[in-house]
């Protein structure tokens, strides 16, 4: 009974690079920590499931439906597909809450059955979902739908702010209701999506140093929280790698770091505003075996028509540029992130 | 008002399995070949 999404068969992999989560709670229960990502809120574990994976509960809490007075069973399938592993579930309801904002009725998909160890492996408990309702699993409402229809948020706006700090252990920030002009410099760019289902957007053109090399008649992108890296369709981004003087090692693209200050910067125009990433920002950089490694941000994607193809503006450009989501006027607001 | 909900920063996964030299394993485990599929 199960509804299998059959469309794609890519390999999702962007988890590889998580690396923010937040505090997340469905009363009563313990603290869980999801990704950021699309518009399913789904949560790994259920008590309820024998055909779950052995290593889940050591690995992630468990969900009990059965200890919560506010749980609801909704109980229709849904199906996620990932490239490296997939999961099906059903959709329960309960309150949820994150820092403080309790939203009610909640509908969350509960996963029973995960093949394969990439939830096992992966950190996080959990996705919340920030696109359009088009894009929810299940057919659920996101929870910042149900933010807005419950009063909870002053405005229809939600914004990240993605520290830059290696290390992370400092004030990155996802604001619901608003935005923290502390966070940005200058003024918010608005930019109106283009599509309502991942946070679509138009791009102008893309430069590489001060020569436009992709996107001459304008393409498509998506600004999107869930994606670690800078995504685009694959024999661009091999072009792209070549142009920045990334070369194959180990199974991806990296480059020498002591040539960091000679690569060239890589500009996209959005809506007539130049928004420029520069080599330490689109370079990962990493001590493997006390020695530095330098990677590439950018990763071949191609997502098929007629969805794509797309350019995925993910946490390699939120880092360098704070996002503001609008959904009451349907844009979105980048500006240069205060580092 | 803004409600604020602060995001912690960890190692991803790619870097983990990269500091212990399992991440070519990794991608032949998931029949993945990166430089390929870029291509």
């Amino acid at each position: 009974s199960c509804q299998m999404d059959q469309s794609t068969n890519e390999p999702l992999i962007n988890y590889l690079d998580l690396t923010s989560k937040k505090p997340w709670q469905v009363f009563p229960r313990a603290p869980i920590f999801p990704l950021l990502w699309g518009a399913t809120l789904s949560l790994w574990g259920r008590d309820q499931s024998s055909e779950q994976n052995s290593c889940f509960s050591e690995t992630h809490p468990v969900f009990h439906p059965s200890q919560s007075s506010t749980y609801e069973e909704v109980g229709n399938r849904f199906s996620i597909q990932y490239g490296t592993g997939s999961l099906t579930g059903i959709i329960g309801a309960d309150q949820v809450s994150v820092e403080g904002l309790t939203v009610e009725g909640q509908q969350f998909g509960e996963s029973v059955k995960e093949p394969g160890q990439t939830f096992v492996n992966a950190e996080f408990d959990g996705i919340l979902g920030l696109g359009y309702p088009s894009l929810a699993a299940g057919g659920v409402t996101p929870v910042f739908d149900n933010m807005m229809a419950q009063n909870l948020v002053d405005l229809p706006i939600f914004s990240v702010y993605l520290s830059s700090d290696p290390q992370g252990s400092s004030d990155s920030e996802l604001t619901f209701g608003g935005y923290d002009p502390s966070h940005f410099s200058g003024t918010l760019n608005w930019i109106p999506v283009t599509k309502q289902g991942y946070w679509q957007i138009a791009l102008d053109r893309i430069l590489v140093g001060n020569t436009v090399m992709f996107c001459y008649e304008g393409c498509q992108a998506i600004v999107d929280t869930g994606t670690s890296l800078l995504n685009g369709p694959s024999h661009k981004i091999k072009e792209l790698q070549e142009a920045i003087g990334a070369t194959p090692m180990d199974g991806e693209y990296a480059v020498n770091c002591a040539n960091l200050n000679t690569m060239p910067n890589v500009t996209f125009l959005i809506n007539g505003v130049s928004y420029t990433l520069s080599p330490n920002a689109y370079i990962l950089q990493d001590l493997v075996d006390g020695m530095q490694f330098c990677s590439s941000g950018f990763q071949g994607l191609d997502i098929p028509p007629p969805a794509g193809p797309l350019w995925i503006l993910g946490d390699v450009f939120i880092r360098q540029f704070y996002a503001v989501f609008d959904r009451g006027n349907n844009q979105v607001g980048l500006a240069p992130t205060v580092p | 008002a803004v409600h604020r909900v602060p995001l912690r920063r960890h190692q991803s996964v790619r870097k983990k399995l990269r500091a212990q030299g399992l991440l070519s394993d990794f991608w032949k485990s998931q029949n993945l070949d990166m430089i390929q599929f870029t291509e």
